[in-house]
């Protein structure tokens, strides 16, 4: 099964 | 001094309905420029970001930028308090700690006000660059909403697959398997009932279903619903706010280990 993935692996906090 | 006004109260409502699966608190950004939220959900798997321009307001007066720190539980209390036609005002002083939400009835004959305590939120904002999306699919929001949730009940996971013949979701667990395409629309009547496709590069991905699901929740916000998907980044999912701006949902996708 595939796992999730976090949204701060692709956009950095600013 | 910050000052809203808006005829309908009814959008804020169908806002708030739209962000409060997904969030507990939020910062509202006010400015010059219109109202602006950007949060993610306390897994740090999706981000609502939220635009409403200052020109679509019946009345709209920003002194001085001013971040509202909102515990969206207490703010819907308090927005079931109107009615859907009353004519809503949102005000506070600069460097306030509580804002106030004014409800009158269109005849003007019941006033309410109910003020809220502000709360102090540590901002953290994610820088989201310009994206050249791969594909770009428009479909009427209720077919997306209802695509959602019969997946759901077959798999924690869609595969969205995106080609120039159309557009297919998947799922598939104990039950079985379920697929649904779509094509592009040839010709409709109605531009909101329209499927269209914009395709640079054939797209696959996976995504969590209940969060999915919780975007949904903006349905009421706008006839259609925008999924722009790009290999290897966050779907978009955009529902235009008629004249006030958008509601986007970013959502990471899943992959195999």
């Amino acid at each position: 099964t595939p796992i999730q993935n976090d949204l701060q692996e692709y956009y950095t906090l600013v | 001094m910050f000052e809203a006004r808006l005829v309908q109260c009814s959008m804020l409502k169908k806002v708030l309905e739209a962000i409060k699966e997904l969030l507990n608190e939020a910062t509202f950004d006010c400015s010059d420029a219109g109202i602006q939220l950007q949060a993610m959900d306390n897994s740090h798997v999706s981000l609502v970001s939220l635009n409403l321009r200052s020109d679509g307001f019946d009345k709209y007066r920003c002194d001085r930028n001013l971040s509202m720190g909102i515990n969206l539980a207490s703010m819907t209390k308090i927005m079931k308090c109107a009615g859907n036609d009353d004519v809503l005002t949102i005000k506070a002083q600069d460097n306030a700690d509580n804002v106030m939400f004014m409800f009158e009835s269109q005849n003007q004959e019941k006033v309410s006000d109910y003020d809220m305590k502000l709360i102090n939120l540590d901002q953290e904002h994610l820088g989201i660059p310009e994206t050249d999306y791969s594909c770009i699919i428009k479909m009427p929001s209720g077919e997306f909403a209802r695509i959602c949730r019969d997946l759901s009940q077959f798999g924690e996971s869609v595969v969205i697959s995106c080609t120039k013949e159309g557009v297919k979701f998947s799922a598939a667990g104990d039950v079985g398997a379920a697929n649904i395409k779509l094509a592009q629309t040839a010709n409709v009547d109605k531009e909101e009932e329209a499927v269209t496709i914009e395709m640079q590069e054939p797209v696959t991905l996976t995504f969590a279903c209940r969060y999915l699901n919780s975007f949904t929740k903006a349905t009421a916000l706008s006839p259609q619903v925008q999924l722009s998907m790009s290999a290897d980044v966050p779907l978009v999912v955009e529902y235009k706010i008629g004249d006030f701006g958008h509601i986007r949902y970013y959502l990471a996708p899943k992959i195999e280990e």
